[in-house]
């Protein structure tokens, strides 16, 4: 029921509702992050924001941005960028070896997309209550949402500025009890109330809708 | 360090799921 407490710690019930909140949108929602707030009863100890899940559906339009794909540059970033993918793939296969098996190489050569980097190094972020979007929209307890890659170049948190510069136009944070669901675009995508219901229904918790 | 929490750990396998979808999804054509 709706007006149970959510198993906030149960990640397949996060992966399932971050699935849910950009894979039913008519927007079109590159990713979802369930960026989960340190639970303390101790009032001395700030709290932080870190990985807590993620969802990467991808980006719709995606082969319109490949125009610098012949620059040295281009080359030597997607060099570095697969050699992590096959680390990191390396660490989940030595982890699942006695179940599902290794995914194969063709998951680790093909190109990563600017987006799909942003949502991996997002996984070694954290946010300070009041720092970053995440952090900003927790403390503020308000939604933030930023459209537009002049908004987000000018932001004064880094994250935003970071997702600019992966060519994403458009990023939500929007709080919860027990973190923030933050949600990034390649698509300029314009304040909604629909997506604010959406995850207040999803992630069972209060916003103040006043305030968005 | 090799010491990934678990929870990047059940992200980076999904992820690489998916990953490999979206490139078996790649039309020939």
């Amino acid at each position: 029921g709706v007006g149970e407490t959510m198993p906030f710690f149960n990640q397949e019930s996060l992966q399932q509702r971050l699935q849910a909140l950009i894979d039913g949108a008519r927007e079109s929602w590159a990713y979802a992050i369930f960026w989960q707030s340190s639970s303390t009863s101790d009032f001395a100890t700030p709290s932080v924001l870190g990985w807590g899940d993620g969802y990467y559906k991808g980006e719709e339009n995606k082969n319109k941005r490949r125009a610098s794909s012949s620059s040295a540059n281009f080359v030597a970033e997607q060099e570095h960028r697969k050699k992590v993918l096959r680390e990191l793939n390396s660490l989940i296969s030595g982890v699942q070896a006695a179940g599902a098996g290794s995914v194969g190489d063709d998951a680790v050569d093909e190109e990563v997309t600017d987006t799909e980097w942003f949502f991996l190094i997002s996984m070694t972020q954290s946010f300070a209550n009041g720092n970053g979007l995440p952090g900003l929209a927790m403390y503020s307890s308000s939604p933030i949402w930023v459209t537009g890659t002049e908004k987000l170049a000018g932001s004064q948190c880094e994250r935003a500025r970071q997702a600019q510069g992966f060519g994403l136009q458009t990023i939500v944070c929007i709080p919860s009890a027990n973190g923030v669901v933050e949600l990034g675009s390649t698509e300029l995508i314009f304040e909604s109330s629909d997506l604010m219901n959406k995850v207040k229904y999803l992630f069972n918790f209060n916003i103040d809708m006043g305030s968005v | 360090d090799g010491d990934l929490p678990i929870t990047r750990k059940k992200s980076l396998e999904r992820f690489f799921e998916k990953r490999k979808e979206r490139m078996t999804m790649v039309s020939p054509y």
